[in-house]
């Protein structure tokens, strides 16, 4: 995190709000509802209040304007620029501002959620300045669409806003919040990798809400949040591989799965796991690759793994067998698994299992950061 | 892969994208060469606070950040 120059900040703890004006995108209460809830997200982890006022000068002006508002910080119609704030400070100190050729909305659809857009901007209101934590709130680029009822403060955040003004001493120590999320990091020793597969010649990582893109061209891991790539993907990902026959990519999150065509999910996506054919007992893959020699696609689950045709587009006959048995010496569950450069790569825990297919043979146990280098 | 140069339009985007966010000054006639040290410095200073690979140029993944929608406020301190 980081505060701006010279760390200006509230000099009381009680703070108000105002909203000037509405943006017709939304109804007034949907409005309301996500300027409240925006606030709220730093109110619970601060001592900080805020009351609602609606007459007269707040601390904190919210307020729908487009172009050259009045500021001399004009907006830059539709995209682009969403919304700016002002640091504390007496007058236009900690006013909001949204860019009203934007379409702002409540849930999930497409245009850039209010709630999210504006608790971003009141972080700027309370004093923090951008942060380059890619999972941060203070990060500075639209991260999509979270639930205001179930949104959880990242770590970054939490301690960007308590540096400020301290921690929030009325929490209940019997009903703790939940624990902010951190950001994984590619050089973790322990990291564990949910799934792992090509997009177009690069590598794609998936660990919690996160992926790390990968390309020859790069040295660096680059990280993203999945929905700012694809809104319509769950966080938290099993199993994911590209198929050498169409070039979609797969994501599987328990029984279903989605297809992505580049950064597009395929229409009619999610399917159910038994789309693929596999047995409708199973509820979740936990790794799957697609084996450039033999056109075979292997899905793992739990100790075994099948067989899926992709030219065929069915299960081959004399499937699920043990993992042992296709891949000597890899024992129990497989985490991720993708082939780079004619090997296949396993992952289990914090390593990664380098075999070839052809002599069924390891070759080598590698860290994670082989691939993520950092 | 071929390294396609970037357009005059996505010059033009970035010298306005340098100047909101990181302060990029407005350098014309004599001081002209120094306005290109200067934005190879101010690219580099974007690449690295998004830690993308730093080259200073107006490569494939920098401008494709530069075009996501994001807020207003310059991401180094005023």
């Amino acid at each position: 995190f980081s505060t701006f120059q010279n760390s200006p900040k509230w000099q009381t703890n009680q703070l108000t709000y105002r909203i000037v004006n509405y943006t017709p995108d939304m109804s007034a209460s949907e409005v309301d509802f996500s300027i409240e809830k925006a606030l709220q997200v730093w109110a619970k982890v601060s001592p900080l209040t805020f009351t609602r006022i609606y007459s007269g000068n707040a601390d904190i002006m919210v307020s729908f304007g487009g172009r050259e508002h009045g500021d001399f910080y004009p907006f830059d119609g539709p995209d682009g620029t969403l919304a700016h704030a002002f640091a504390p400070s007496p007058g236009i100190g900690g006013d909001a501002h949204f860019d009203e050729d934007e379409t702002f909305t409540f849930g999930s659809s497409r245009g850039y959620n209010l709630f999210m857009v504006a608790a971003h901007e009141f972080g700027h209101s309370m004093g923090l300045s951008h942060s380059n934590d890619v999972g941060a709130l203070m990060y500075p680029i639209y991260q999509g669409y979270n639930d205001p009822n179930t949104y959880v403060l990242p770590r970054d955040d939490v301690n960007g806003i308590q540096s400020l003004y301290g921690p929030n001493s009325d929490v209940n120590p019997d009903k703790p919040d939940p624990k902010p999320p951190t950001t994984p990091d590619a050089c973790d020793p322990t990291l564990v990798l949910d799934a792992v597969t090509t997009l177009r010649g690069e590598q794609m990582f998936f660990k919690d809400r996160f992926f790390w893109r990968v390309n020859s061209q790069s040295s660096t891991a680059q990280q993203n949040v999945i929905k700012t790539y694809w809104p319509e993907l769950p966080d938290n990902v099993d199993a994911a591989y590209e198929s050498g026959e169409n070039y979609n990519v797969y994501i599987f999150k328990g029984s279903q799965v989605w297809a992505l065509s580049g950064y597009d999910v395929i229409r009619g996506y999610p399917k159910s796991l038994s789309s693929l054919g596999l047995p409708r007992t199973v509820r979740k893959v936990d790794a799957a690759f697609y084996d450039e020699q033999s056109r075979k696609t292997f899905f793992f689950i739990d100790e075994n793994y099948y067989s899926y045709d992709e030219a065929r587009k069915t299960m081959d006959d004399g499937f699920p067998k043990r993992i042992g048995d296709g891949f000597p010496g890899i024992g129990g569950k497989v985490a991720a698994a993708f082939q780079n450069q004619g090997y296949t790569y396993l992952f289990k825990g914090p390593y990664v299992y380098e075999f070839s297919l052809r002599s069924k043979r390891l070759y080598r146990v590698l860290r994670n950061s082989y691939f993520l280098t950092c | 892969v071929p390294l396609l140069s970037p357009t005059e339009e996505d010059e033009t985007l970035a010298d306005s994208y340098l100047k909101r966010f990181y302060n990029l000054t407005e350098q014309v006639g004599s001081k002209a060469r120094n306005g290109l040290f200067e934005r190879y410095e101010k690219v580099s200073e974007m690449q690295r606070f998004f830690r993308l690979k730093v080259t200073g140029t107006l490569d494939h993944e920098t401008m494709h950040m530069m075009k996501k929608p994001r807020c207003g406020v310059p991401d180094v301190a005023a």
